[in-house]
């Protein structure tokens, strides 16, 4: 039974496209079988992997309103176990057509459902909002990762992600738990990010990764190339950090 | 006339919220009076001018939807000349509850009519979407003002944004221009940074602002004080970019 992980976080760039990548990136390094779903209209973990925009037709969009089975949708990576279904500009329209549905939140999970054993991970990257697409992805998740930037605002919105994380579940997904939250853009240079740090792990103990992923630039370089940071440049430190995050994750799960 | 600006970019994290708070906080230490409206329901524009979270009623939630005057909800800041119309998590319910309203787009743009002549400036904050809030933004501005890190997923979502701008102007308000494009977090040191802004002013030209932010931790220090760049550490680099970044538009509006 493949892991369903949602990766969200309603503050903007705070790394979770990167993280969707790059975990992905990493999972799949460690011989797991890996679809990555992109369910952000601006794209960004599509074209990350390196799907030009003009081969995203299907897209998410025509399998979430049930146009198609999802399995028309995926597509290989360079990756080798990496899949991805892609995303277009289509899917802001769902949010507008889905409203007045009374199953609105299901759809993602049935599309989802027909196609959840052929992996073993599906991590689905979220858009920067608690709107109807992350709520579909909540409730199609059995777990939600929360990229943390060490940084003021990053901190004040985390509360509201989890109340968020708790009404879905109540809603629909009964199942639903937190995977974990993991310190992105660290640069334990500054006071900010050491006292963010401190605070996060007092409060949320075991539940923030040890593994965190500090500020470099390789991460923000390899997306122009549509390649994972392993492609790009695998002895960067941020290779090395999602791949720490990918085995961590794997223990963790293990342990269940 | 107030001159009514609205900071927006669908893509998350680009410093719009940075931008909003201490533009508008330059342009009141310009001699400017100067109202900001967050239309975040993060809030994070209200808590980075030190709003807490219990003196947020009523909010600008209140206004848009016709409760109250947006008067009621316009509070005074730590800074003389700055005002705030702050945001609340309610505001996320106004996207479902306006979306089957014909008049949709326009609820921002008449609670600021009434006041409009109140100020030289009005500074809207928008939300990391394209949804209803930032379509309302849009409609009650005069120009929009685009923050764009100097990152490639930033670049890729520019053309997104701009069509946004030309469909809403199209639809709702054709008198809609383009203030500019300012350059955040630059960082002319990596490779990246260098290439977009070569390729962001090759194609933009005079529509990007002279002056460039670059990345100054004090930025992301102020907002857990409550305070604009300028009363937190007037003497930083941030404090000159924004203050350079004031001065700039004020002299650009006055050649029209
Ligand atoms: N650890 C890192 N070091 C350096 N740059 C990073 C790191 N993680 C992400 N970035 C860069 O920071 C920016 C924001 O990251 P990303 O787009 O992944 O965030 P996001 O949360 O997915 O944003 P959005 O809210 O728009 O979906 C991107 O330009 C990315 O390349
Ligand atoms: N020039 C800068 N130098 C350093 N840090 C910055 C700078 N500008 C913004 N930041 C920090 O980067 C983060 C993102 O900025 P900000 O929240 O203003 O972006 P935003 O576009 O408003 O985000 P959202 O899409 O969530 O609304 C914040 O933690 C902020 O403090
Ligand atoms: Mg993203
Ligand atoms: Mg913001």
């Amino acid at each position: 039974m493949g892991r369903v992980i949602s990766i969200a976080n309603q503050k903007g760039g705070v790394g979770k496209t990167t993280t969707s990548i790059n975990l992905a990136g990493g999972l799949a390094l460690s011989r797991k079988r890996v679809l990555m779903i992109d369910l952000d209209p601006q794209g960004n973990a599509s074209s990350g992997v390196g799907i030009p925009l003009t081969e995203r037709t299907p897209s998410i969009y025509n399998a979430l309103i049930g146009e198609c089975p999802l399995s028309d949708v995926i597509r290989p990576t360079e990756t080798g176990r990496l899949f991805v279904a892609p995303a277009t500009r289509d899917l802001i329209g769902a949010e507008v057509e889905l409203v007045d549905q009374p199953d609105r939140a299901e759809y993602l999970r049935r599309a989802v459902e027909p196609i959840v054993d052929d992996y073993d991970y599906i991590i689905i990257d979220c858009p920067p909002s608690l709107g109807l697409l992350t709520v579909n992805g909540l409730t199609a998740a059995k777990t939600v990762l929360v990229p943390l930037q060490a940084e003021y605002y990053a901190l004040e919105g985390l509360s509201q992600l989890l109340e968020t994380v708790r009404l879905v579940a109540g809603a629909y997904n009964p199942d639903l738990e937190l995977e974990g939250i993991v310190l992105t853009m660290v640069d334990r240079r500054t006071n900010l990010c050491r006292q963010v740090e401190d605070e996060v792990r007092g409060h949320f103990g075991e539940q923030v990764f040890e593994t965190v992923i500090p500020r470099n630039v390789r991460l923000s370089e390899a997306p122009s190339f549509g390649q994972t940071i392993f492609r790009y440049d695998i002895r960067c430190i941020g290779a090395e950090s999602y791949l720490s995050l990918a085995r961590e994750m794997i223990r963790r799960d293990r342990k269940e």
